[in-house]
């Protein structure tokens, strides 16, 4: 574990934990979009598969459970909390979010790095999260409202992934050359697609 | 070697 691979697990934690308190606090979701946040719960549960049958650490066990239960909890706060989900703004969050999903699984049937239903999973969770804050981003420049807590999510979720690719960087140099090339495209697909995002968020 | 692929990361 490098510091920069922590530092981008606890500002991904953090831009969770920042979503929760907003809907919790002001029990509205106005602005968030419901799409991404179901496909950040599907991302969840097609990577952390191994959590009950490899066990890496305490630390990589406890994060997994945090992330699943925390995304399950923002999607049921959207769709069945009697307060929150009357501020949904369903007719805004209109991007075709199963798209995503369908290219996804298409991309990690082919490119995989080994025709197994986990590695194929895996793969699969790697590409949606490279695309997954698509409604996100699209329902932010819609709303031209960036209220600052929703602005916040997204920029630690930006700041997570450029953590992490400062980590396979590190990784790279220090522990010999695996190939990551899933991991590193994604990521940089990832990072990329909030780069205007920031471009916005910072001249707004 | 099963160690260079172990998905150790989130």
């Amino acid at each position: 574990m490098n510091a920069f691979r922590f530092l981008g697990d606890m500002t991904h934690l953090f831009s969770v934990l920042v979503l929760l308190l907003k809907i919790y606090a002001t029990k509205s979701c106005s602005g968030v979009s419901r799409k991404t946040q179901e496909l950040y719960m599907v991302v969840f549960l097609a990577r952390y598969m191994d959590l009950f049958t490899d066990y890496i650490s305490l630390y990589n066990s406890v994060m997994k459970v945090v992330f699943i239960t925390s995304s399950a909890a923002i999607v049921w706060c959207m769709r069945r909390h009697p307060q929150v989900r009357r501020t949904y703004d369903k007719e805004q969050d209109t991007f075709r979010h199963v798209v995503l999903v369908a290219a996804a699984f298409v991309l990690a049937l082919i490119f995989n790095e080994r025709f197994t239903f986990r590695e194929i999973c895996w793969a699969f969770s790697i590409y949606l999260e490279a695309v997954a804050i698509l409604p996100q981003l699209v329902l932010l420049q819609r709303g031209r409202n960036v209220d600052n807590l929703t602005g916040q999510y997204v920029f630690f979720l930006g700041a997570y992934r450029a953590f992490y690719i400062l980590n396979w960087i590190y990784r790279y140099f220090t522990e010999g050359h695996h190939s990551r090339w899933i991991s590193w495209l994604s990521g940089l697909v990832q990072t990329g697609l909030y780069a205007d995002f920031f471009y916005y968020y910072f001249l707004r | 070697a099963p160690a260079d692929n172990v998905k150790d990361e989130l």
